[in-house]
């Protein structure tokens, strides 16, 4: 049996956002400490990896691991009858083929007198229509709540079954790296950036130097290129850009991809990016105390 | 002219 009830649910919905256009299909695998997701794209050019750390949750229960395969449009489609300010539950036998999702919005909770509704369960005398009607309607089970002194009517809970997939996931060992250079900036400014270099180019240039990180796109248009200098003291925690470097890096990108990563923008305020010489960059976006959405995309190397 | 590398070529599949 697995089930964890996330009070800010919309955290899930802007997380499968985040991935749908990036990979199809992929397996939440569920553990004691912590829900996690690990896929690439088609082209095995990037790779999209999600924790979020039981502890984020307001109930966790795993009783052993659990590889659930979703259909990420799919489960988009149902999160989004979801609203922002609903807590979201998920639900799954530990042999079951489905994947059991509560909305619960925020003012759901509706307290009635045991006296009362057990009149109204017994198909008294309340008008169509009325409170206790509604009551007995939603949920039948409060008739067995006999002895208890008030109920708690939930009004406002909606209860939807996603279909689960056997998905051969095809996981890569990411080994535990140094880089040599780690940015932290706003990522509402790497997404516009990413935007803008879009309209010139397909290509993005990564350069990090003394200087700053200088972002470069060559297209037919014409060229681009932005400075983004170390701002370690600005007045907002995430306003604030901080770069660490050991030695100079440069790398090449596509852009498209990088685009895709940028929907997790809305996950928090900051994104930070590690790279190495030759290897892929990192581009992840910290979620509160929650855990994290990381995204690997591997360069172009000229040939 | 540059080429696009795969993530295969960095990670090990397991």
């Amino acid at each position: 049996m697995f089930e964890a009830r996330l009070t800010s649910g919309k955290i899930l919905k802007q997380l499968i956002e985040a991935l749908k256009d990036l990979v199809q299909e992929a397996n939440i695998d569920c553990s004691d400490d912590e829900i996690s997701i690990q896929a690439m794209d088609n082209s095995h050019v990037s790779l999209v990896a999600v924790s979020l750390r039981s502890g984020g949750f307001d109930h966790f229960r795993c009783d052993r691991p659990l590889s659930l395969g979703f259909n990420a449009t799919n489960m988009g489609k149902i999160l989004k009858c979801a609203g922002n300010e609903d807590a979201i539950t998920l639900k799954a036998e530990d042999d079951g083929d489905s994947l059991s999702m509560v909305f619960e919005g925020p003012n759901q909770d509706r307290i009635a007198d045991f006296g009362e509704f057990a009149r109204g369960a017994r198909g008294s005398d309340s008008p169509p229509g009325s409170r206790r009607e509604k009551c007995w309607k939603i949920d039948f089970n409060f008739a067995t709540m006999r002895g208890v002194g008030v109920l708690v009517v939930i009004f406002d809970r909606k209860i939807y079954e996603l279909k689960l997939m056997d998905i051969d996931s095809e996981q890569l060992g990411i080994p535990d790296t140094d880089y040599k250079v780690t940015i932290q900036m706003p990522s509402g400014e790497f997404q516009r950036i990413i935007r803008d270099m879009q309209v010139l180019g397909d290509t993005l240039s990564i350069s990090c130097t003394k200087e700053g990180v200088k972002f470069g796109v060559q297209g037919d248009l014409g060229t681009g290129n932005v400075l983004i200098r170390q701002n370690a003291h600005a007045e907002k925690d995430e306003d604030r850009v901080m770069i660490e470097m050991e030695e100079p890096v440069e790398l090449t990108f596509a852009l498209r991809y990088l685009n895709f990563f940028t929907k997790a923008t809305n996950l928090g305020p900051t994104v930070i990016l590690n790279m190495s010489p030759d290897v892929p960059i990192v581009v992840e976006y910290p979620i509160g105390e929650t855990g994290h959405i990381k995204y690997y995309l591997a360069p172009k190397i000229d040939e | 002219t540059s080429t696009q590398t795969r993530l295969e070529s960095y990670f090990m599949r397991y």
